[in-house]
């Protein structure tokens, strides 16, 4: 049964992209086979995992436009077991392009209908907006969103409106859209801010704070650049190890929901 | 002559809103005076200037779907000669509500016609995509768009994007639409990886990148948890001096032409 997960937050730069790609690394590694999906105009997900954005032949967004299914826009990576399905700038276009189709909100969850069992989790990157395509993605989710919260005062503040969302959508589009988990990045020990903004989240979401903690480290920023997740890029780095541990957590929480 | 630059970076959390904000309180600690218009729902410069985000009678929203001025939207901040036009949630909906609208791009222009020679600066802040709301403060610009970059490769990669972008908006809808200033951003001198992302930005962009360099800093972060500027927070910081330089620098560059 495929786990599809889901990971937004509309504020911009709090680690999604690296969440997601780092998440879904370590668990193919572990032996699952992983789908993730970018729905992020930026590719930032495509380009990390060394497919060349301005190259790709069918993205996302091909599917999006109903030209092909998405089984033809996956593409392999260099992780055995990890595929992908890429995104590409013209999905900037599509929430006014799809404006007017009744059934915009349910396309991406349509399309992974399709693959559903050819694998053992499925993972969607969000742009940083609560606009139609992380509509899309909270509407395919069948386990959940996971959250990435940098532990800064800005990132906070916009968790009330993102819970206010997911509920939203649960109650209208996806029974299954709930806030799965929240996971705490680019911590920075020496701060008292990440600090107060830990204790803060622990306090109104205590069951959904994970307990691993990704510290801030440059390694998993250098990572991108080399197209290279930080399993292959710097697998015993700080940024590598917290991934790896997190993997372990994710999978003890939902391994056997 | 009123001059109003737009803070433009699809990339999220690069320093858009930070840099607009305590540009905005270090122009006004000058002498001038300055509006700071918030077109991002997440309302984050509104939020930064101490103002009650879910309180808020009147927003841009407002402005945006023609049911009131922006000289009625317009509040007073703590800081002296520096007024704010608050954003809403609510402006999530604007890319939709307007798609057929088709002078949907000028409005913001044409709104601040009515208020333009109140101010001697104009800062747009802007949310993190090439959206409707970001295309409004590339349209509204007299004096060009300045671009905050984190030293990071991930948002360095979206460059080129953005000046596609820029490019595409002088050409057909905003003569005075260009690349006025690229500020580097969150910087950290001991990783390599920043001082590649500087050298690169140098090469192609020389003419724009300033002199000026903001460092990481936590200060930064911390102010806008008191909705309080830099200047007012912390004003003897490393980051505090680094807006106080830069703001000399964008005034020295943009003063007298
Ligand atoms: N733990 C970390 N330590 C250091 N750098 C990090 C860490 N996590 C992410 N980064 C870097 O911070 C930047 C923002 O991260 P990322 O792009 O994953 O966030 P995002 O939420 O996906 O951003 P966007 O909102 O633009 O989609 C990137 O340059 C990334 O390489
Ligand atoms: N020089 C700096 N040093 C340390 N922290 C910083 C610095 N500049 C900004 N920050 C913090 O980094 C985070 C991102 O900055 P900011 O919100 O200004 O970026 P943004 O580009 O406006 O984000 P978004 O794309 O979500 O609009 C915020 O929590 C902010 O407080
Ligand atoms: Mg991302
Ligand atoms: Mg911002």
């Amino acid at each position: 049964m495929t786990k599809i997960f889901t990971f937004a937050n509309q504020k911009g730069g709090v680690g999604k992209t690296t969440t997601a790609v780092n998440l879904a690394a370590y668990l193919s590694k572990a032996g699952y086979s992983v789908l993730l999906v970018d729905t992020d105009p930026q590719a930032n997900a495509t380009s990390s995992l060394g497919l060349p954005v301005r190259e790709i032949p069918l993205s996302l967004y091909d599917v999006v436009i109903d030209r092909t299914s998405i089984g033809d826009t996956i593409m392999m990576t260099e992780e055995v077991g990890l595929d992908m399905v890429p995104s590409s700038p013209d999905l900037a276009g599509a929430e006014v392009e799809l404006a007017h189709e009744p059934e915009r909100h349910y396309i991406l969850r349509r399309a992974l209908e399709n693959v559903i069992n050819r694998y053992d989790f499925i993972l969607v990157d969000s742009p940083p907006s609560l606009g139609l395509l992380t509509v899309n993605g909270l509407v395919a989710t069948t386990y959940g969103v996971i959250v990435p919260l940098q532990a800064e005062y800005l990132a906070l503040e916009g968790l009330s409106r993102l819970w206010e969302t997911i509920t939203l959508v649960r109650e209208q589009l996806n029974p299954k859209c709930f806030l799965a988990g929240i996971l705490i990045t680019m911590y920075d020990s020496r701060t008292k801010l990440s600090r107060q903004v830990v204790n803060n989240v622990r306090e109104y979401f205590p069951q959904q704070l994970f307990d691993t903690i990704i510290p801030r480290n440059v390694r998993l920023s250098e990572a991108p650049s080399h197209g290279q997740t930080i399993l292959r890029y710097a697998p015993y780095s700080t940024g590598a190890q917290a991934y790896e541990v997190f993997t372990q957590e994710f999978l003890a929480r939902f391994q056997n929901r």
